[in-house]
């Protein structure tokens, strides 16, 4: 393999453990004399074969996803990527890869504080097993949301505080690590309200760490509206108060990973480059993309 | 002009069409297009986003003489010089992406969470002859 060009820059991931490859499905095993199936697959059935061997013909064990986690990300997705699924080339963020985790378990508990109005106080363990060693966090947030089709008469503006503690960790040699804001929070009538509340210093220490299992006890209160009618509003907040996801956005390393920086640098580094065939033909079975026959004659036409 | 009164009625002869066949290849190196989608190789249910994808590939025959027109390195018509005089089991140069573009993808991974990653080189989108 040495002679082959980056064949030995390939990740791990790519010389999978011997489970996958042998267990891939023979429809993935490249005709004729692919030799290692696994070095040759593309990018993105690499990644997938490396989840497990049973990916492709059996159905793999996998848990649904929260409904709400899956619009946020949807709308994360149509916001970074086009249609075609290629990302905004506008777009000038560093990371390149989002997680989203819901809590793997959750205690409620809600008591009333006279001056502060309800604590909704909600103890969090995340699992954060699927983040590679490659991919190092950029920022960290925990998503609420906020549901107010409950009966809301009108736009509510509030402050709310949250504040966020390792749980049941105490140790003399680190002291447990916790973290608190404010915030201002406006609603509308009838709208979803996704409110992401950084938590990155509180998350950065343990994620460095190599942390997997984050237990969390968070503590989140809010004032909302004019104190003296604040029942209805109250009520509308409580209800929705859906325990929140925790949203990790990262930079992964990785050779398979698109690095939109180094995409820049290389459009700086050749403004000019020579011309080459790039204009797609269509073929018989294919429906798009037809070829620009004037363009075709056109190019031959100069040269 | 004798002769050309009992010709058929064919448009008159385009000179340059003719010539072509010899400056290039009819089944030049190109990029072709092609569309999948994931629900084809049962992708759909982890793969959340593209529902389609197009990876296009590169097809054709590789000139005798390619240089600057296929950005193609010295190399190449060296080989291909190799091919024609030396040693005709050294391989002809071959029509093959030289750009990709990313691709971003929405999955859901075993344990219920969901992750966007763009990755990298997942679409063909110029070939060269190398």
């Amino acid at each position: 393999l040495q002679h082959r060009a980056g064949s030995e820059r390939l990740p791990g991931l790519l010389v999978a453990p011997g489970a996958v490859s042998s267990a891939l499905n023979p429809v993935l095993q490249l005709p004729g004399g692919a030799g290692h199936g696994s070095a040759l697959l593309p990018p993105l059935l690499k990644v997938l074969a490396e989840r497990g061997p049973r990916r492709w013909d059996g159905e793999a064990p996998r848990l649904r996803p929260d409904a709400r986690a899956l619009r946020y990300m949807k709308r994360l997705y149509r916001m970074s990527a086009t249609k075609e699924g290629i990302p905004k080339a506008n777009k000038s963020h560093l990371y390149n890869t989002v997680r989203l985790f819901t809590p793997c378990s959750e205690h409620k508990h809600r008591h009333r504080d006279v001056v502060r109005g309800d604590v909704h106080s909600v103890d969090l363990l995340f699992n954060l097993d699927r983040v590679t060693a490659l991919e190092h966090l950029l920022k960290s947030v925990l998503l609420y949301s906020f549901d107010t089709s409950a009966p809301v008469s009108s736009s509510i503006t509030g402050t709310c505080h949250l504040s966020v503690k390792e749980h049941g960790f105490s140790s003399h040699v680190c002291p447990s690590l916790s973290h608190s804001l404010a915030f201002s929070l406006h609603f509308q009538v009838r709208k979803r309200k996704w409110v992401e509340i950084d938590v990155t210093s509180f998350l950065q220490p343990l994620i460095a760490t190599k942390r997997r299992n984050i237990h969390m006890a968070v503590n989140f209160t809010c004032l909302l509206g004019d104190p003296q009618h604040n029942t209805e509003l109250e009520n509308a907040i409580n209800m929705v108060l859906v325990p929140p996801s925790l949203l990790l956005y990262l930079n992964d390393t990785s050779e398979q990973a698109y690095h939109r920086w180094n995409a820049l640098r290389h459009r700086w580094k050749n403004p000019a480059r020579p011309r080459q065939r790039n204009s797609p033909r269509l073929n018989p079975a294919g429906d798009t993309g037809k070829e620009n026959s004037q363009g075709q004659r056109a190019s031959r036409q100069r040269r | 002009d004798e002769n050309l009164k009992e010709a058929p009625a064919t448009p008159p002869y385009n000179l340059s069409e003719y010539f072509k066949q010899f400056l290039f290849p009819q089944n030049e190196c190109e990029l072709h297009n092609f569309r999948l989608s994931f629900s084809q190789l049962k992708w759909d249910r982890w793969i959340i986003a593209p529902h389609r994808y197009s990876p296009q590939y590169c097809k054709g025959d590789c000139p005798r003489v390619v240089g600057h027109r296929y950005g193609s390195p010295v190399h190449t018509m060296v080989q291909n010089l190799i091919y024609e005089r030396l040693d005709p089991s050294v391989p002809k140069p071959s029509c093959v992406p030289a750009e990709y573009s990313p691709l971003s993808v929405l999955t859901i991974e075993p344990d219920g969470s969901i992750v966007y990653k763009e990755y990298e080189d997942m679409i063909a989108t110029k070939c060269t002859c190398r």
